[in-house]
């Protein structure tokens, strides 16, 4: 049998690793599902059909790994200390946190234990604190201007409320106190009543 | 500034100007980006009423108005590198789809890509112009991904070295094309081409749809709008039926696959050149993902740090929500994730640009991986960034559902790109066609190279290890 890969679930150089065989493996196991509906003397359509729902699994665990492997790259090309700090706590939050939603591949190819999917939990809640810090620098990292933003919401300067107010009196309907069709329905309506 | 935003910024552990630079690509770029963006903010003719207010016919109306002015603005200012085009005309329309997306991507890069000189000379500069407005007609109502099904005939007739252009059933209406509707006067039609009899597949044909003078719809032509449909309001998303409508033998685009004035046919050199064009516009694709999530993204950590709700110690004033941790695990691997697959995009892009120095020197040996590998990532990088501005907006609380949030129209429009340019479904099956087969030779011993060559080693080691 294949000899398990211990994963340093903090160190993101394993992590790619990690990525790298679980997609291997997934391609590995569609590749013989497809052999295997082939054996069944399918034709090739069929057997392909057949074989779709590990087919789609493959190549997303592949996307996946190119994914977590060009962010692991990227860090490489920062100099800026600060910065660099700031991408990896996140690039090792993207990695760790496709393992906790993709757990039972892992664990089927037997890239991670049991006792360390625990671990992975507790690693991800002690990154989502230290993120938390620079959440807002790292959006406002995006450079997007408010008129570019549009949204009342994501306003650089955080005052929604008042602009939120001053949107809604600008809504169409608000152009008249009273809206035409009182007069044209419900006024009508309440003398036959 | 709201006091809460402030202090966040005050905590961050870097500067966020350098991350900004990276993320465009350099400083320069950085500064550039933002002068276009302050030189179309801050002018007049663009000055723009809320959309959310305004009806459809408002809205494609102001949004001609807008790309006719920025068309004049582009050539008084002199911007021509393409990127610098993107950001003036994302900035004109705010992200926005706009009436002429097809004209400027892909009726223009098709004829530069796919026309002969002297077609070029007869089609390129009018088209430069907007003397002829085009669109791409290849979707129809049905037929969609699976374009060899497409049903559209172009029939040759030697005796008058025409084109026969047809509809021969409701299925084969062209559907969705942008700026079909109401806006083109041409359009780059793929039809089933069909010479002595034979049928060739699929070839493109330019096929004139309304007068140059009039705008009215030509003969055997029925053209309009499908109407209203998920996000895109500014968009004449448009149907064409074709009635055994003529055209000359030269417009069908023939740089590659050629029709000699008999009726005689040329197959083009390679079934793999209308790759390249796919290509590019997935990995464009990538990158709409990144901007999306990061807008949504934006939006909703910059809300949750100002917005107060509950109380988390008994007697402590509400906190901000961005103080839940389910709040933090919502959000921040999406943060991450937009980070991710900007990268991503980076390095797709820069990929394609290599590449295509390859295929113009005839060398396509990169570009079935490439393929295969933008398709992968524009399923996968869509369908997560599809599922995470939702979950951005309904982070928002009550406020998300408002169109002044901006996450309805960020959602609506950028869910599409889960079905056009190749329904994701079909395009992780298409990687995984390439996966196998790079499975299969990796099997049989032979050394893989690029972006799959994890297989070979992955199969040595996940072969049965002596004990």
């Amino acid at each position: 049998s294949s000899r398990p890969t211990v994963v340093n679930i903090s160190d993101l150089a394993s992590l790619v690793e990690a990525y790298k065989l679980r997609a291997a493996k997934l391609v590995e196991v569609a590749a013989k599902s497809l052999q295997g509906e082939l054996q069944k003397s399918r034709s090739p359509e069929d057997a392909w059909n057949n074989s779709s729902i590990d087919l789609v699994r493959a190549s997303d665990a592949h996307c996946h790994y190119v994914v977590v492997k060009l962010f692991a790259a990227k860090l490489g090309e920062i100099s800026d200390t600060g910065v660099h700090s700031a991408l990896s706590t996140l690039a090792l939050l993207y990695a760790l946190h496709g393992v906790a939603q993709n757990s039972g591949d892992f664990l089927q190819a037997g890239l991670l234990t049991v006792p360390q999917l625990s671990s992975v939990s507790q690693r991800l809640k002690d990154i989502l604190a230290q993120v938390r810090t620079n959440a807002v620098a790292l959006v406002d990292a995006f450079d997007y201007r408010d008129e570019m933003l549009n949204s009342v919401l994501g306003r650089y300067d955080g005052n929604i409320y008042e602009h939120m107010f001053e949107w809604a009196r600008k809504s169409p309907l608000n152009r008249t106190e009273v809206h035409e069709s009182y007069h044209k329905y419900l006024k009508p309506l309440q003398s036959k009543l | 500034m709201n006091p809460d935003i402030q202090r966040e910024r005050e905590n961050a552990t870097f500067n966020t100007d350098l991350l900004t630079y990276i993320l465009d690509g350099g400083q320069e770029k950085t500064r550039r980006r933002r002068e276009i963006e302050s030189l179309v903010i801050s002018d007049a003719d663009f000055q723009q009423e809320d959309a959310n207010f305004l009806s459809r016919s408002e809205r494609y109306d102001a949004a001609v108005r807008k790309s006719a002015q920025m068309i004049l603005k582009l050539r008084e200012y002199g911007i021509s590198d393409p990127e610098e085009i993107y950001a003036y005309k994302n900035c004109v329309h705010r992200g926005r789809p706009e009436p002429l997306d097809l004209h400027l991507g892909m009726f223009l890069p098709t004829l530069l890509n796919q026309a002969t000189p002297e077609q070029q000379e007869a089609f390129f500069m009018p088209a430069w112009n907007l003397e002829i407005i085009g669109t791409y007609a290849q979707t129809e109502m049905g037929h969609g991904t699976f374009i060899r099904g497409l049903e559209t005939t172009a029939t040759y007739d030697p005796a008058t070295q025409e084109f026969v252009m047809n509809s021969p059933t409701i299925s084969s209406i062209k559907w969705w094309p942008g700026g079909l509707g109401k806006t083109s006067n041409h359009a780059i039609v793929l039809a089933q081409l069909y010479t002595k009899g034979i049928c060739h597949g699929l070839h493109a044909f330019i096929v004139p749809i309304r007068s140059m003078s009039t705008h009215e719809p030509l003969p055997g032509i029925e053209v309009g709008d499908i109407g209203p449909k998920f996000g895109f309001d500014e968009v004449d998303n448009g149907y064409l039926k074709m009635d055994n409508v003529r055209i000359p033998r030269m417009n069908m685009l023939m740089k590659y696959a050629k029709v000699e004035r008999d009726g005689t046919y040329q197959k083009p050199p390679s079934a793999k050149l209308t790759y390249g064009t796919m290509v590019f516009i997935r990995s464009m694709i990538v990158g709409e993902s990144s901007r999306a999530l990061s807008k949504a993204c934006t939006i909703a950590i910059r809300y949750s740090s100002v917005r107060h709700q509950s109380e988390l110690r008994p007697g402590e004033p509400e906190p901000q929500i961005l103080d839940y941790q389910t709040q933090q695990y919502k959000l921040f691997p999406l943060l991450a994730t937009a980070y991710a697959f900007k990268f991503v995009g980076q390095y797709m892009t820069e990929t394609y640009h290599r590449i295509t120095g390859d295929i113009n020197q005839g060398d396509f040996s990169e570009l079935p991986e490439l393929h295969a590998l933008s398709a992968g990532l524009k399923a996968f990088t869509t369908w997560v960034a599809n599922g995470g501005i939702e979950v951005c907006r309904m982070s928002c609380g009550g406020h998300g559902y408002s169109r002044c949030s901006s996450l309805p129209d960020i959602y609506v429009t950028f869910t599409p790109t889960c079905t056009y340019e190749g329904e994701n479904t079909v395009m992780m099956l298409q990687t995984a066609r390439y996966l196998v087969k790079s499975y299969r030779q990796a099997s049989t011993g032979q050394q893989l190279s690029g972006i799959v060559s994890y297989l070979n080693e992955a199969h040595q080691r996940l072969q049965a290890q002596p004990v």
